[in-house]
């Protein structure tokens, strides 16, 4: 009942933060902080790869640890944080 | 808690800071109060100080910058990252960046410091009432020369106090103009500009020339957000502007209308469809406070938590009554160890010695078992005192008919008040010692005592010394020169000339001192820094009118 009757979702121009799949935040998310590493995942599927650094994640954030792309998971990748990696190589 | 590979950790207990520039979003006071705080929240559990230099190269950098700011580690425009450190080490390591894409507050809206008018820089207080109409934001409504402005009560029809807003044509921060107003029109590279701009620069920083010909004066400082201005967007610093239209149908207020994220925004031109300029509107903001010590937490060698009500875990969350959580004190005092100096000790009953085995122990006791202690006897049991206030050069804490006295033999006490003033009442709200003649005035209510020795003058009443009667106690006192004193009650003080015992008649105004609250309890004089008191906090001010130290009353100045 909240959103709007008719959904229109424009670009906005100089707007950093471009509508993204899921896919792709998590998929940037897991990079940026250290869950997963550049080289496992060339040339591998999302699904496949990423199915640890989600557990790995989700552990960290305190989540319940599926290690799917649930809805509490990509409420925690969109919150306001810190820029410094959680995970270290 | 994690500390970075290694350890990694400062080699001295005397770090430094320095703030290299600052975010448009609030005043410059306002932003290095939050930063002497974040740094406080780990001082206060470690042997570790912090000073601020001005210049020359500190332990610890700390900016504000956009997207790409000269690290390796860009932004991404508001929310997603909102700042990040480095540890410990040389070169950027220790560093502290904050992107300036967040609107930085403290956490719960705007947080707009007044200049000129007649509330002595104090802050706007939203909503307030103007001609019957309720404001949330800095208007220029009633002014004829556009300068934005707030009620700094919630009534201005009433109150009448007011000051003006952050505004580009009030004055410009940084820069090298020294903080000048913006001149309009003004010609850089041979075009005119009849705003702020961000042309040439690429940090997204609106900037304005402080004379009208840039290209001759070279004279530029950066504009300050105003309250209303948007965040991000294309139209950076600009006000929304209501109504506008976008895809063919008016808006009057911030819409999430168009976007997938639900983030209010609002076009900067009245059309949107035609111009396309647009920014998000002001919300709460983001703790500067709170994010800073979460990155000075990263800066001294800790890494994220995984513990979520840890400082250290890596999400936001805004919390009103911040203390640091075991987790985080038990991850900096691994690195640097504890507070030196005794730990609180909890009240114990006293044993009875007819209860005690008659068999001697079979090991030696390891600690030693502290002496029973009165709680009403022990002053670092006091959350807040009735007034603390410099006689002889030592500072007295009062409380409820005692008092403690802070030598240089240690903290001694507690007296009987009614020893040595017995005419006094068991709260005192205000004390001060003449200077020339050593009178002790005490103030309790509407009621003031001078005491010169033992002989006793008084209670009189407060307004005998000219202050109104709807003073209802006076609440801090500080010396001003030898001969007069300021009177401290609310957000007002009146300047008493001590050997008239009169107040000075034009002499009321607003607390003018920046950086401290307005809502502070208590004021005092101790060599020759103000100390400004609210709860268990205090803010020291330097003879040169600087906050250079927030701290607990308790742990500085009773050494508890």
């Amino acid at each position: 009942w909240c959103l709007p009757l008719s959904s229109v979702f424009v670009t906005f121009p100089g707007d950093i933060l471009k509508n993204v799949t899921d896919e792709e935040l998590a998929d940037r998310y897991l990079k940026r902080f250290g869950y997963m590493e550049e080289l496992q995942r060339s040339g591998i599927q999302f699904q496949g790869s990423s199915s640890k650094a989600l557990m790995k994640m989700q552990r960290q954030m305190g989540l319940e640890e599926t290690g799917l792309l649930d809805k509490p998971t990509m409420a925690a990748m969109k919150h306001p944080r810190c820029g410094v990696p959680d995970v270290r190589s | 808690y994690q500390t970075f590979t290694g350890d990694l950790k400062w080699d001295h207990h005397d770090v430094t800071y320095r703030i290299l520039n600052y975010s448009p979003d609030m005043e410059e006071s306002l932003i290095d109060d939050a930063f002497a705080r974040a740094f406080k929240v780990w001082s206060d559990v470690t042997p570790l100080t912090f000073t601020r230099l001005y210049d020359g190269t500190a332990d610890i950098m700390i900016s504000f910058g956009r997207a790409d700011h000269g690290d390796p580690y860009p932004f991404d425009g508001k929310d997603g990252l909102l700042a990040h450190a480095y540890p410990p080490g040389e070169g950027v390591q220790g560093d502290a960046h904050f992107d300036d894409d967040e609107y930085w507050t403290l956490g719960t809206g705007p947080v707009v410091k007044t200049r000129y008018g007649n509330a002595e820089g104090a802050l706007c207080h939203f909503p307030f009432v103007f001609e019957g109409k309720s404001y949330s934001s800095c208007t220029s409504e009633g002014r004829t020369d556009n300068l934005p402005w707030c009620a700094t009560t919630a009534d201005y029809d009433n109150d009448k106090k007011y000051g003006f807003c952050p505004s580009e044509l009030l004055y410009t921060f940084g820069g090298n103009a020294n903080g000048a107003e913006c001149v309009f029109p003004f010609i850089f590279l041979g075009e005119t500009y009849n705003g702020c701009t961000t042309e040439g620069r690429n940090d997204g920083y609106r900037w304005c020339a402080t004379t009208n010909d840039f290209d001759m004066d070279k004279k530029y400082g950066f504009c300050p957000s105003r309250d209303t201005a948007v965040i991000g967007g294309n139209s950076e610093g600009e006000p929304c502007s209501f109504p506008f239209v976008f895809l063919g149908k008016k808006y009057y207020s911030c819409t999430s209308e168009g976007r997938g994220d639900g983030k209010l925004w609002c076009a900067t031109t009245n059309d949107y469809d035609q111009d396309k300029k647009w920014g998000f509107c002001p919300d709460r903001g983001y703790s500067l406070f709170l994010v800073a010590a979460h990155e000075f937490g990263h800066a001294l060698g800790l890494d994220h938590s995984n513990i979520q009500d840890a400082l250290m875990f890596p999400m936001y969350s805004y919390v009103e009554k911040f203390s640091l959580h075991k987790d985080d004190i038990e991850g900096i005092q691994y690195l640097y160890g504890p507070k030196p100096g005794p730990n609180p000790t909890p009240p114990q009953s006293t044993p009875d010695p007819s209860k005690q085995p008659d068999t001697p122990a079979t090991t030696a006791p390891t600690t030693t078992t502290p002496a029973p202690i009165d709680p009403s006897k022990d002053a670092c049991k006091v959350d807040k005192f009735d007034t603390i206030t410099e006689i002889d050069g030592d500072l007295h804490f009062f409380k409820d008919g005692q008092y403690w006295r802070m030598s240089n033999k240690g903290l001694q006490g507690p007296f009987f008040l009614s020893e040595r003033w017995p005419a006094l009442p068991a709260v005192v709200d205000a004390a001060f010692q003449d200077q020339l003649n050593k009178k002790m005035y005490f103030f309790s209510g509407t009621r003031f005592w001078v005491y010169t020795g033992q002989s006793l003058l008084g209670p009189r009443g407060i307004d005998k010394l000219g202050l109104p009667k709807s003073v209802s106690r006076v609440e801090g006192v500080l010396h001003k020169g030898k001969d007069k004193v300021l009177l401290f009650s609310g957000e007002n003080y009146w300047r008493l000339v001590v050997k008239d015992q009169m107040v000075d008649k034009m002499a009321v105004t607003n607390v003018v001192f920046g950086g401290v609250p307005s809502d502070v309890t208590d004021v005092f004089l101790y060599k020759r820094n103000m100390y400004f008191v609210r709860e268990r906090f205090y803010w020291r001010m330097n003879v040169n009118k600087q906050v250079d130290r927030v701290g607990y009353v308790k742990y500085d100045l009773l050494q508890c």
